[in-house]
């Protein structure tokens, strides 16, 4: 079956 | 005879479907890019970031088809698709278009109309991805939308 990649990293919000 | 199995990246689908050349939508590239960008595993990390790039172009036309593209794939393509647009690193190239301190001084005033009011149809429609309506928030402190 397909590999679900599933990332979480995110950026701050932009000020 | 069935087509043959579509090779096109979804580069080549974004750049079909926001050509500034087209005279309209090009409604067959926009489903064919929302139905690819679903199949691959890094399909919206990858989409969003074409997005994002297009959304910024300097050509109103462009950019408000990249626009039209993705107010499609987000009412058909899915919660991977929310979760990726509604992350910050996203958000935030959307609002390099709306604010002055970036891109917002030069940018078409049509297209940072169209950016606010899909950022703000997502805060309705899609309330679990807070992120979004933090964005929205901290753009309405900022007085770049209008109370």
């Amino acid at each position: 079956s397909k590999i679900q990649y599933h990332d979480d990293s995110d950026e701050d919000l932009l000020e | 005879m069935a087509a043959p199995p579509d090779e096109e990246s979804l580069e080549s689908r974004i750049n079909k479907a926001t050509n500034p050349l087209n005279r309209e939508i090009d409604w067959d590239n926009v489903k064919a890019f929302c139905e690819l960008l679903s199949n691959e595993p890094e399909g919206p990390q990858l989409a969003t970031r074409l997005l994002a790039h297009k959304i910024q172009s300097p050509q109103e036309w462009e950019a408000m088809q990249a626009l039209t593209v993705l107010e499609t794939c987000m009412k058909n393509c899915g919660k991977r698709f929310h979760s990726e647009v509604g992350k910050f690193r996203f958000l935030n190239e959307l609002i390099k278009v709306v604010s002055p301190k970036y891109l917002g001084s030069r940018a078409p005033e049509a297209v940072k109309k169209k950016v606010l009011e899909v950022m703000y149809s997502w805060t309705v429609s899609l309330p679990e991805e807070t992120k979004i309506s933090d964005a929205y928030q901290m753009l309405k402190k900022q007085g770049i939308v209008k109370q």
